[in-house]
């Protein structure tokens, strides 16, 4: 799955997903990719964010609405993801699934659920700050 | 210190990042560049965890799935269970554009898909065949039943409800099953 968080020039908020779900599923299975709030968020006035991993078990907690919620309220994006990780991991704390934030300001950050095989997570990131688009590793928690 | 435009994508799917960077460079929205950085990665398959070609369901077949948000309108277009069609992301984008609609599903987005122009074809691969009879050949594990039998952790299906299914539900089992089978 890719989730992707997009911040224009003047703050603007786009995000996206796609994905071919679940490999083996139950023919019918839809995860949190396509589900607005779960897959993805964008909200100009707030930020966006978008998960990826386990969409049976990611898509109840509305990962992404959360995330953005939390920024919509000061939370430095990093912090963001982190809260939205640790709710989840309260329920399943075999969950895998990472989460990427960004805020109308250009901060961003990421977070990851540490499980065994599965303890950084990568990601890309684009900005005028770098001369070209850069893999970005955060460790999980 | 931050500054503006931001891409930021999970996993390193680099292409998609200089897409999305590329579409901004050149004046395109936010929107375009969401669309057109994961479309790369449903052409490119990134990792076989985008576009054709993989993670087959238990029949082998390839279904996708997509959403796209515009953060200053709060519109959404998604798509779900999308057969047959490859640019999952692009279709998302013609629901906010042509529909009143947030989330299509299965073959009638299929079909909505081609109304808008999209072509209708097999999203299978030799690699998501070879995926699929692999997992044949080894029991149908791991997969997504329990509390059924067979045992769905020892075998393949079809699983049933382990309590006595009454002679009409599988008269309506086999009907669907009649159904589905001769669907394509």
């Amino acid at each position: 799955t890719i989730g992707m968080v997009v911040v224009g020039g003047s703050g603007t908020i786009a995000s996206g997903t796609s994905t071919n779900g679940a490999v083996h599923k139950i023919p019918g299975r839809v995860g949190d990719s396509p589900i607005a709030g779960a897959g993805a968020y964008a909200d100009s006035t707030a930020g966006g964010a978008a998960a990826t991993g386990d969409g049976d078990i990611m898509m109840r907690f509305l990962p992404s609405y959360q995330a953005v919620e939390y920024m919509r309220m000061g939370t430095d994006p990093a912090v963001a993801c982190q809260r939205v990780i640790s709710r989840i991991q309260k329920y399943a704390p075999r969950f895998f699934g990472a989460v990427i934030c960004a805020n109308t300001t250009g901060s961003y950050g990421a977070a990851c659920n540490k499980i065994p095989g599965f303890t950084q997570f990568h990601f890309m990131v684009s900005s005028p700050l770098l001369s070209q688009p850069t893999e970005q590793v955060v460790d999980c928690i | 210190a931050t500054a503006l435009p931001l891409v930021i994508n999970t996993w390193a799917f680099r292409k998609a990042a200089e897409t999305a960077w590329k579409v901004l460079q050149l004046g395109g929205s936010e929107l375009d560049a969401v669309e057109r950085g994961c479309s790369q990665c449903e052409i490119d398959q990134c990792d076989g965890s985008v576009g054709y070609g993989g993670s087959p369901d238990e029949s082998g077949e390839t279904t996708l799935d997509a959403m796209i948000m515009d953060g200053n309108t709060m519109e959404v277009g998604a798509v779900a269970d999308l057969r047959r069609v490859k640019n999952a992301i692009g279709v998302a984008r013609k629901v906010i554009e042509y529909t009143k609609h947030t989330l299509l599903v299965g073959e009638s987005a299929s079909m909505f898909a081609v109304r808008m122009g999209f072509p209708y074809e097999d999203l299978t691969t030799p690699k998501s065949l070879s995926i699929y009879s692999k997992w044949l050949n080894q029991s149908c594990q791991p997969n997504y039943w329990k509390n059924v039998v067979p045992d769905s952790s020892k075998s393949c299906g079809p699983y049933k409800r382990p309590e006595k299914v009454s002679y009409k539900e599988e008269q309506t089992i086999k009907d669907l099953q009649r159904r589905v089978q001769n669907h394509d």
